[in-house]
């Protein structure tokens, strides 16, 4: 555990209970995509099967029942408790798109070919894309609520700070992995966008609002 | 490449 891993796992943290709580709040998951929500609990329930299997520490496991259980809540709250208030005409980034060529990925560049590290790889991959939906819908829509631009940027700096961490792991404990460095980096990149909006508009107390 | 089974992140 070093600073940026640590910084990382709260931003993470902070996501998830900014989104959850904008929800319970205000009793409407407006301008949330379900479906980015939907690979998000496919991503953690794939990648946390070695909670069973694997004993790392009791943060470890805390943080991945936590991330587990809000990811179950949330898509709680959108599918079920406030359905009525889901945008579902603005979901419509088609999911196969990433969930094929991520399966594909999987099964040829992983660590070893077996279940268990297959499932982790793709939920590795699957996480780097799986904002997608929701990037597509706050530009479908050409806007986001202040709320839920704090819960983009919390979320996109998480993967972010993993990176400085990978940085240090590699030359404090020679330690390194190449999937979760490429798919980090690329998760990070498709957050740049939204990074500049959020930083020149958010901070300055406007509207994210895209040009027309 | 390092092998699986020791993931120790999030």
């Amino acid at each position: 555990m070093n600073i940026f891993r640590l910084l990382g796992d709260v931003s993470h943290l902070l996501a998830i209970i900014i989104l959850l709580l904008k929800i319970w709040k205000t009793r409407s998951c407006a301008g949330i995509s379900g479906k980015s929500q939907l690979l998000f609990a496919l991503t953690y329930t794939t990648r946390y099967l070695d909670l069973v299997t694997n004993f790392v520490s009791v943060y470890n496991t805390f943080m991945k029942v936590v991330f587990l259980a809000a990811s179950y809540a949330t898509i709680w709250l959108i599918y079920m408790k406030f359905r009525a208030t889901y945008d579902q005409n603005h979901d419509t980034f088609r999911i196969e798109f990433l969930l094929l060529p991520v399966t594909i990925l999987s099964l040829v560049a992983n660590h070893e070919f077996t279940l268990i590290e297959i499932l982790w790889t793709w939920s590795i991959y699957l996480e780097a894309v799986a904002i997608l939906p929701q990037l597509f819908m706050v530009s479908k829509t050409g806007e986001a609520e202040s709320i839920t631009s704090h819960y983009l940027f919390a979320l996109g700096s998480y993967r972010g700070l993993y990176i400085l961490n990978w940085i240090y792991r590699y030359y404090m404990e020679s330690y390194y992995d190449l999937i979760a460095i490429f798919a980090g980096i690329l998760q990070t990149v498709l957050y740049c966008d939204f990074f500049y909006l959020y930083i020149t508009k958010v901070l300055r107390g406007q509207r994210l609002q895209l040009p027309a | 490449l390092r092998g699986g089974a020791g993931h120790d992140e999030l």
